[in-house]
This record gives C-alpha cells, structure tokens and sequence, in this order.
C-alpha cells in the first residue's frame, strides 16, 4: 500500500513539467527514504535525478519499496487537472497496474479522482559517487535561464569558464559570438538574487546548449540554481524543491575530438 | 570538432 499527501500540490506539478521534456518514460521508486526517479533522456548525455524526502510529505506510507512505470506526458496530462492550491494525494495498492491521483481543493468543497494504467519500464539506474567539484556556482535561476536561452539564439554549445574572476558562458556561431560574465555579487538586497562562486580551481567545459534549455525548465521549482563543475565530469545543475529535496540534472560534456 | 559524451561513460551501471 502506498498513500503520499502532498499540501503544496503544484510542487508536484512543477516538477513533471521540468522533467517532461526530458524523459518521455521513467520508474518513480517509493521507499522509506521518499520518493524519487533516475532517468537518462534517450540519447543517454542527460540524466535527472529526483528526490522528494518522505519528510516532505504531510502523510507517507510506503509498506515496501515500489517502482511505479510512468509516460511521464500522461503524469503531466492528470496534474494539469490539478489546481495550483490543491492537496495532491497519490495512492497504489501493492501489485497494482494504476496509480491514482486525488487532487483536494483547500477547503475541501472538490475532490477528484484520477486513476493511470502503470507501465513496465526497463530502465538502467546507475550509482552516481558524491564527488568534489573544481568549482560551484550559485546564482539566480531566472539569470541562468536567461543566459542559456540568449545564447542559444546564437550557437549551440555553451563554454561554461570559471575563474577567479567569475563564471563565463561563451558561444559562437555563423552570426558571431557572445560571452556573458557573472561576477561574484553578494551584495544583493535578498540571498536569492547573489551570485556565489566556490572555485578550488579553475574548470572550463563545453555543453551542448539544447540540453541546458531543457534544464531550465525546473526555474520555477526554485529561486537560484546550483552548477557545479569538475574537469571531464558531468556537469550538475541543481534546482531545489522547496525544502523537501531536489532536482539534479547531469548533463556529459563535450570534448575534442 | 567537439565529440559528445555520454552520461553512461561516467557511471557505473548498477
């Protein structure tokens, strides 16, 4: 049996819309810990992570650990249904082939029910090691998006530099080039808004900008984003979930040839 | 030229 009430619904909501794009089937795995999904896009450069802490949730049964199949475009499709202010609910019973979805308006007066067919999924999960990062960086997640965006209109990969002098993403393309540099700013009226670079040292990697674009859809989940940076390591770009647990995305980068 | 990584290059499979 698994029953997981979630108050602040549209986090749910907010999440599948990030995800979507990404990854069009994915098995969500239920356990003591939470509730999670580790999925890579088709072409196996991207990888999501998620995780929503059991602590998060008003009330989380979980009896064992279950792995739920889900066309994530279908998940997208019932949480449309979903008011931004409702309670979410999702409820399974062991060995079942649905998982349904309550969605509660605040004060009560309307209670749907949506019931999905589950799907066998065969997904490679693969251990992600904790690892130190050369350099992290904290900053805006609306500039970031912004950033990824523009340049996008210009070429198709992004250099991500990080010196001591700050954070640059460079492109170039038939029409020219572009460098954006975001210097260290914590002298903002509201945390959310500083740029913060922990750099141990400098890293310098190239990404392929249609990937980031698609990160970047996670930017209402959370204020500020998270990059964090290692030579010939994936990159992770971290979007919080409230104070609940996250969104990683892992993204491999390019190289020469 | 830039050559694509793949995620699965990185990580061990479980």
């Amino acid at each position: 049996m698994l029953e997981l009430r979630l108050v602040q619904g549209s986090l749910l909501k907010k999440v599948l819309e990030a995800i979507k794009e990404l990854v069009t089937d994915a098995n969500f795995d239920c356990s003591a810990t939470g509730f999670s999904l580790q999925a890579m896009d088709s072409s196996h450069v991207a990888l999501v992570a998620l995780l929503l802490r059991s602590e998060g949730f008003e009330h989380y049964r979980c009896d064992r650990n279950l792995s739920m199949g889900m066309n994530l475009n279908n998940v997208s499709k019932m949480l449309r249904c979903a008011g931004n202010d409702d309670i979410i609910t999702l409820k399974a019973d062991d060995g079942s082939d649905t998982v349904t979805f309550m969605f509660e308006s605040p004060n009560q007066d309307k209670i749907a029910d949506f019931e999905m067919k589950l799907m066998d999924i065969d997904s490679e999960h693969l251990g992600i090691p904790e690892a130190e990062y050369h350099a992290i960086v904290k900053m805006p997640s609306a500039e970031f998006a912004r950033i990824c965006k523009d340049l996008s209109s210009i070429g198709d990969t992004v250099v991500i530099s990080v010196t001591k002098e700050g954070v640059k993403f460079s492109t170039r393309g038939d029409i020219g080039n572009a460098n954006i540099v975001c210097r260290q700013n914590t002298t903002v009226d509201k945390p959310e808004e500083a740029t913060i670079i922990e750099m141990q040292e400098p890293v310098s990697l190239t990404f392929a900008l249609r990937y980031m674009n698609s990160f970047t859809k996670a930017t209402p989940l959370s204020n500020t984003v998270t990059i964090s940076l290692s030579s010939e390591l994936p990159v992770v770009v971290e979007y919080k979930v409230a104070d609940m647990g996250y969104i990683r995305f892992y993204l491999a980068p390019k190289i020469e040839d | 030229w830039k050559l694509q990584k793949r995620i699965i290059s990185f990580y061990e499979l479980e």
